[in-house]
């Protein structure tokens, strides 16, 4: 079973085109295997990646490194997906 | 598992067997109204299975719901199943769905993507794609939402198979699309068509692939606004709405634009909420207010439908 432990959701709101143009750029960044829950859109518009482990420090540096403002919004994607599957198991217990 | 839909658990994720088996307890407790139809096989070879809600008659009219395209958007399928027994519940209701049903059918489609559905239970949970193999290629998977034949192959869209938008190798190369295309056209009389995903709030209508508006955009729109304001008046959760060009971005090969293209006027989509915390891993306690609110909005695009039959 693929694991997510340490695995964090960032969103980034782009509010300006160079922030925006700086997170589509983010795309092309094969290797650091990030998965775009929501894509960019537009200014104001937020944007969700899912960011394993090893790819955090880089990217979170890249971000800082080019002005990106983010925050944290899923701080262990493994924690949620264990008690959503606790939650299964106790109800189908019940 | 429960011996009656009455007692089946709504507010819980369940996997693909429950679901199957909550189906065939719709059926068995409302043979007059409910059947369930095959219309396919996956890659995996599971059945695809569509639940139709009738009243009788031949080929009358008809409302398409689908639900789970993207497997990893589990509140959609579990939307899915609340929408099932809610059509029954609300049959005997003197407004509203019965009204409906009494001039045409509804067939929801509670699992549109079975393979990466039982894949997400069982070894990704972030799993979205279909789980088709290609030769030559490591990845697995197609994006569903890529893979049909409107704009396929052109900008928004992947060639790449192992990005999540992957739009597959030609037009309808997945079965799950293919069961869909061959039952729409056999059908020949659906009218509305309705493909809900998760999640950012929106309800959006064709076109994905350009920027070419649909000669039916006013109308759209006034049903969309209407749809919202529906959802919002439950629980104020704000929705945008638009075409999907306009207001996510381009996206070829996408459901409805085939649909729209096919002559199904009142194509829309959703994604449904997103609380700005939770993302594809809504909690279980948010399924019923999701589906409640979605419905509000679900009943103003099917009302529409029945009041402008063309």
């Amino acid at each position: 079973t693929e694991n997510f432990v340490g695995h964090q959701v960032l969103r980034i709101v782009p509010s300006s085109d160079a922030e925006l143009q700086k997170v589509r750029e983010l795309q092309e960044l094969e290797h650091l295997q990030l998965d775009f829950w929501l894509s960019p859109r537009g200014l104001g518009d937020p944007v969700d990646i899912r960011v394993p482990f090893p790819s955090l420090q880089p990217l979170k540096a890249h971000l800082e490194a080019n002005g990106v403002p983010y925050s944290i919004m899923i701080e262990d994607v493994q924690a949620l997906v264990d008690l959503e599957q606790m939650q299964m198991l106790r109800r189908r217990r019940f | 598992m429960p011996f009656s839909t009455s007692t089946f658990d709504y507010t819980s994720y369940h996997t693909l067997d429950e679901i199957y088996a909550f189906m065939d307890l719709l059926v068995a407790e409302n043979p007059n109204l409910v059947s369930k139809l095959e219309i396919g096989h996956t890659t995996e070879n599971r059945p695809i299975y569509v639940l139709k809600f009738s009243k009788g008659g031949t080929n009358r009219p008809a409302i398409w719901i689908d639900t789970g395209i993207h497997s990893r958007e589990w509140v959609t399928q579990a939307s899915g199943v609340w929408f099932a027994k809610k059509v029954w519940a609300d049959l005997t209701s003197p407004k509203g769905l019965a009204n409906i049903l009494d001039q045409m059918d509804i067939f929801l489609e509670i699992v549109t993507n079975p393979d990466g559905f039982v894949f997400t239970h069982t070894s990704n949970r972030m799993w979205r794609k279909t789980r088709s193999k290609h030769s030559g290629a490591l990845c697995v998977g197609v994006d569903p939402n890529r893979n049909w034949d409107a704009g396929f192959g052109g900008s928004g869209a992947s060639s790449n198979p192992c990005s999540e938008t992957y739009r597959g190798p030609y037009a309808n190369s997945e079965p799950e699309v293919q069961a869909i295309v061959d039952f729409v056209k056999s059908h020949g009389n659906i009218k509305a068509f309705i493909s809900i995903h998760s999640y950012s709030q929106l309800l959006l209508y064709p076109y994905g692939y350009t920027t070419t508006a649909v000669p039916d955009k006013e109308e759209l729109h006034q049903v969309a606004k209407e749809a919202v304001a529906a959802l919002s008046s439950l629980y104020g959760t704000n929705y945008k709405y638009g075409s999907i060009i306009t207001t996510i971005y381009q996206a070829s090969g996408g459901t409805i634009d085939w649909t729209y293209n096919q002559g199904i006027k009142y194509s829309f989509t959703f994604e449904l909420r997103d609380t700005g915390r939770y993302g594809f891993l809504l909690p279980a306690s948010q399924i019923v207010p999701t589906a409640q609110e979605t419905w509000k909005a679900l009943e103003v695009i099917m009302a529409h439908t029945r009041g402008h039959l063309y």
